[in-house]
């Protein structure tokens, strides 16, 4: 029988070593082991690498330390756009959204748009009207506040600078080092 | 941005990337995470591929779907693979960022060229692996 996988990889949303406290590093090491477990539960009990990645995903998303669904960062304008994808290696099939708001699971709508539609990419509010229509679960703006993200949001406007999920805040920039 | 690569005991593999984007991104900008071969890809007879970084870099160099032509056209490992298009030719151009890759075998890849990289990785009833890169 083939050998059972799974890896993941989480961005935590400009949380720098700096700001990394032990108690952090001990809630981040436990989503991750979770998240990973999550996905390995499904490979054992047969099920598909497409069910194993979703899940895997979801718990992520549902996780409010990772820059995806639930802990989603602040756009310009204080709101939160998501994008996810999606592709299954047996059959070459993919789905995939952009920019899209209070969807509570990106990525089981990215599968949706894979599994329900002849599409592989939609995008913005037509990408949630696809959703609403297949009843998927959809969140208000409350959902995904988080105080950690607000400040980051404000330190980024203060500084005028568009950040990424391991780069350093603008004002805790320093020297950064390369693996 | 979260991701998962996996591979189920039919030797199928999978790719599933999750993202909220930048802190104050304008104008509805889209990173790599949502276009197939650049962010995420997958195929059974190469890899399954989940990136996160600095998305214009990895949208330029379509990386995702580099990695698996590497396998496929230059017959590189999986490990060769990703460490080239991370260590050298997205180096070279300024992206930062890393992917997460698996093959058939079962063959795990964790590569990345900064800091911030969460990873966690579980091969049939071995241990755990949980890592944070600061």
């Amino acid at each position: 029988m083939n050998p059972i996988a799974i890896a993941i990889h989480g961005g935590a949303g400009t949380i720098l070593s700096a700001l990394m406290t032990p108690e952090k590093e001990v809630m981040y090491r436990q989503a991750l082991q979770e998240a990973v477990e999550v996905g390995h539960q499904i490979l054992l009990q047969g099920k598909s690498s497409l069910e194993a990645v979703e899940a895997a995903v979801r718990n992520l998303e549902d996780c409010i330390l990772f820059n995806a669904g639930r802990g989603s960062v602040f756009t310009h304008e204080g709101k939160h756009e998501m994008d996810a994808a999606i592709m299954y290696g047996a059959t070459g099939m993919a789905g995939a959204v952009a920019g899209v708001r209070q969807v509570r699971n990106p990525i089981t709508l990215a599968k949706t748009v894979m599994q329900h539609s002849e599409h592989v990419l939609l995008v913005g509010d037509g990408a949630e009207i696809f959703g609403r229509s297949l009843d998927l679960a959809f969140e208000p703006d409350s959902y995904f506040f988080d105080t950690a993200r607000h400040e980051q949001w404000l330190a980024a406007l203060k500084a005028d600078q568009v950040v990424l999920d391991h780069s350093a805040l603008p004002e805790a920039t320093t020297d950064r080092k390369f693996g | 941005t979260v991701g998962a690569v996996a591979v189920d005991q039919f030797g199928n593999v999978a790719a599933a990337t999750s993202t909220g984007g930048m802190t104050n991104k304008k104008f509805n900008r889209i990173g790599d995470s949502p276009i197939i071969g650049a962010g995420t890809y997958a195929h059974n007879a190469t890899c399954a591929v989940s990136c996160t970084g600095h998305g214009e870099y990895f949208m330029r160099a379509v990386v995702a779907y580099d990695v698996a032509c590497l396998i496929e056209y230059k017959g590189l490992s999986l490990a060769e693979a990703c460490h080239y298009v991370v260590h050298d030719k997205l180096v070279k151009q300024g992206g930062e960022g890393g992917l997460i890759a698996i093959n058939q075998l079962g063959d795990i890849v964790l590569s990345f060229n900064s800091e911030g990289m969460y990873r966690a990785s579980k091969k049939n009833q071995e241990p755990t692996y949980v890592g944070i890169y600061k």
